[in-house]
Formats: C-alpha cells, structure tokens, sequence
C-alpha cells in the first residue's frame, strides 16, 4: 500500500503541476 | 474547505481573493494564482493538502473561463500593471493617513493588504527593489501602529 499511496501522490502532484503550467501558459 | 495548516502561509492572500471576488475579479484570480504556486511549493504531498490544492485549481481554471477575455488575465504583463497599481493605491491610502496622523482598522488593513498584494506580484517575476521595500515597509507599519492601538498607544 505504501509504493501504491505514494505513487497515487505523485502522479496528482504531477497532474496539477500540469494543470497549472497550462494555465499559465493559456495566460 | 477548511485550510490544512501545513498551507497556513497562504490563508490571508486566500481571504483578500475572496474579499475581492466582486470588487476585483482580476485581484482575486492572482491572490489565487499566487497561493496555488506558492501552496505547491509549501506541502503538495500530504492528503488533505493535496485535496485543497486540487479545489484550488478548480478554482482558478473556472475563474479563467469566466474572465478569459480579460487582457489582465489573458496578457501577463496587464495583469502585473493591473496588481502593480493596485497594491500601490492601497499603500498611498494608508500612507496619507498615517502622514495625517489618522490611525484605524482600515488604514491597517490597506497597509497589511498592499504587502500581500506585493506577494502577488512575484507571480509575475521578481520583485523590484522599491517594491520590495514597499512590501516590508508596509507590513512593518501594519503591525506597529495594530500594537500601538491595541495597547493604547499613540503611533509616532
């Protein structure tokens, strides 16, 4: 479970790392 | 949604967006801008503060729908213009009435607010040096004058 949670974590953390750079760059 | 403490650094630019949802949209979507950069770099990883960070976003990407057509959304440096002038008006405001020797809760808060709105500004870049003497003047000035009153003194 924990290589599971924290893969879980990671792949939002990117996810709104994304979000964000798009965002931005829409701007 | 309540702020997981690990975020608490952002919590007043977070009440000055909100503050400024009708009266500024522009102001409120960069306070927004700043705290999800800056909430990122503080804890992205613990649960609850990742779930915030997420409704955060949502937040800003439906606030950029709305405002899209906006140039200070839509062009950088109108946004930077936009804050810029907005922060310094809220600073000569509380300035005028310090120089005038009227000391209250608002000329406090305008100052507290010009240095958080001098936050902001970082999302554009770095800040300038005047400007980053504005933000520490003004938060210097917020809390003085706050203790002087608060202790029934008359700020010098």
């Amino acid at each position: 479970t924990g290589s599971v949670g924290t893969s879980v974590a990671s792949a939002e953390q990117d996810e709104l790392s994304q979000r964000l750079a798009k965002l931005r760059d829409q701007m | 949604m309540a702020l997981p403490p690990q975020l608490r650094a952002i919590q007043h630019h977070l009440r000055t967006a909100q503050e400024h949802e009708k009266r500024d949209p522009v102001v409120s979507y960069y306070c927004r801008l700043y705290a999800m950069q800056t909430g990122m770099k503080l804890d992205s990883k613990t649960p609850e503060c990742r779930k915030f960070l997420v409704k955060l976003m949502d937040q800003l990407e439906s606030m950029k729908k709305e405002l899209g057509d906006n140039d200070s959304i839509s062009q950088e440096v109108v946004g930077n213009a936009h804050i810029e002038n907005y922060a310094l008006k809220m600073f000569l405001y509380a300035d005028n009435e310090d120089r005038a020797g009227r000391f209250h809760k608002n000329m406090i808060k305008s100052f507290y607010s010009s240095s958080l709105l001098l936050d902001v500004l970082s999302v554009f870049g770095e800040l300038s040096e005047e400007n980053i003497q504005h933000r520490k003047y003004a938060r210097w000035k917020a809390t003085y004058i706050h203790n002087c009153l608060k202790n029934g003194e008359t700020p010098q």
